[in-house]
């Protein structure tokens, strides 16, 4: 069974693009195969692995608005990482969509369309709840949110899980909220502390419950904020291969080995 | 003559919300009657001032659609500060005014309908180049583009200056760009070092050409990262009340001076 989890937060800056990079990079390294799609049409993923988002490939946009399959628009990584790029022309699909049948479901046609052959499908989205972000978040079965514990970052949490409700009570029944990943943790300030005693605060009184987030777990590792997750994209790669030593290469592998444990007892 | 700052940036989470709420206090520290504009959705500039977005008051959503004049949506701060709150509704903006005549320049015409009594008025903008950031460009004389020192950040450069060349050319040929101004800089890192230099020499070889950037500068004052940035707004306040002695409020007060001195010999 594939394993489609859509990284989202509406919020800007807060690590989804460098989650969906190193984390599908160390599921992929221990092993696993692993699909990333690039669903901002920033290309920030597309960059980060250094594909330039403006040469004349295909790409997600051609995967949305025409007949071109995953398959066809993939580019290879690595023996077992493949990405699906961004390219410019994405942000006109917002626009070139909006009327569609059916408009938050192309993406998961797309995927359900030719079987695919991955272990794990990760997306990356916009900072935004819009037509890009409901797409994946109906073609997924899981959320995974990551967090900066910071008070502009955490409001925004209820309308993202609102947004997820919705999704799942009209589209999409199965999308349930993995969980909470903290991202650029500084470890020591108190506004860290708060965020997260908050946070865990309200996911456990959640718990059991009838939301799609009853059984959410905020994850133990925490990525600490490193300038080497900063440094990597500009060489076109993860951190595991720019700095295996780094705090941020330990991290993304200790959340990767978190993550696997967490599906394996599901 | 008053003087619109669109402070913009299509990349999440580089420091706009926090540059428009602790420039602009700092301006009217200064004696400066200054007038906040909040057109993001998601509110984070309202909520940095401790007004609930989701109260009934009447905020930028009705200044868009309906007939609130921006006067009636203010809310004073300070004596020399007001806002202009988002709330939530905003976001269905973007999708009631995509069939407007001119729906770039609703703004614009708010603004300029009744003679506006502030000296700065500053737009907050959403991560996006969508019609809410297009109406902020075609109101605003100036962009103030806030930028974090790492690579990802630097990438979508070139594409907001792309679109401050099309509002120039098609909507508001006023437009220019003030400068770029470098938040949560982390001093020591060569990544800043780096991305600095390029966007340093990048102006340097445009100055004194036809573009909407020509004159545009790298403001010397750098806003360093600092945690007390990031704790103010959950006290509803600004860097120079909740910390007056903190970076922050050392950084942003410099800023505050240059652009005064900059604007002063325009
Ligand atoms: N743990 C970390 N430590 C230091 N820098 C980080 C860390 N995680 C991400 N970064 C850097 O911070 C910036 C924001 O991260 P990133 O772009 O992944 O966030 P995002 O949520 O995808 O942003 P957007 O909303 O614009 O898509 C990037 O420049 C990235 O390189
Ligand atoms: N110099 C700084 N030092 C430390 N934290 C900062 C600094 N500037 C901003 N922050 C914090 O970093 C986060 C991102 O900043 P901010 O929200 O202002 O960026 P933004 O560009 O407005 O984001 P968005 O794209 O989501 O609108 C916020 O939590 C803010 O409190
Ligand atoms: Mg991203
Ligand atoms: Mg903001």
């Amino acid at each position: 069974v594939v394993r489609t989890i859509v990284v989202a937060n509406q919020k800007g800056g807060v690590g989804k693009t460098t989650t969906v990079a190193n984390l599908g990079a160390a599921l992929s390294a221990r092993g696993h195969k692993v699909c990333l799609i690039d669903l901002d049409p920033q290309a920030h993923l597309t960059m980060h692995f250094g594909i330039d988002p403006m040469s004349e490939r295909a790409g997600m946009y051609d995967v949305l608005t025409a007949d071109t399959s995953l398959a066809e628009a993939a580019v290879g990584i690595e023996s077992n990482l493949t990405i699906i790029p961004s390219v410019i022309d994405l942000a006109a699909a917002e626009v070139e969509l909006a009327g569609a049948v059916g408009r938050e479901q192309i993406l998961r046609d797309r995927i359900d369309a030719k079987p695919f052959a991955y272990e794990f499908i990760l997306i990356d989205c916009p900072p935004s709840l819009g037509l890009l972000t409901l797409n994946a978040l109906s073609a997924a079965r899981e959320v995974l949110i990551p967090l900066q514990p910071h008070f502009l970052a955490l409001q925004g949490l209820g309308q993202l899980l609102e947004t997820v409700s919705l999704v799942r009570r009209r589209i999409n029944p199965d999308l349930t909220v993995a969980g909470v990943v903290f991202c650029m943790f500084e470890t020591g300030t108190r506004l860290a502390g708060e965020v997260v005693r908050d946070v865990k605060e309200f996911f456990a009184s959640a718990r059991g419950g009838e939301t799609p987030w009853s059984d959410a777990r905020v994850f133990q590792s925490q990525i600490r904020r490193n300038v080497k997750l900063a440094e990597c994209p500009g060489y076109g790669t993860t951190i595991s291969h720019y700095d295996p030593s780094s705090h941020g290469a330990t991290d993304y592998n200790a959340l990767s080995e978190e993550f696997l444990a967490a599906f394996a007892s599901d």
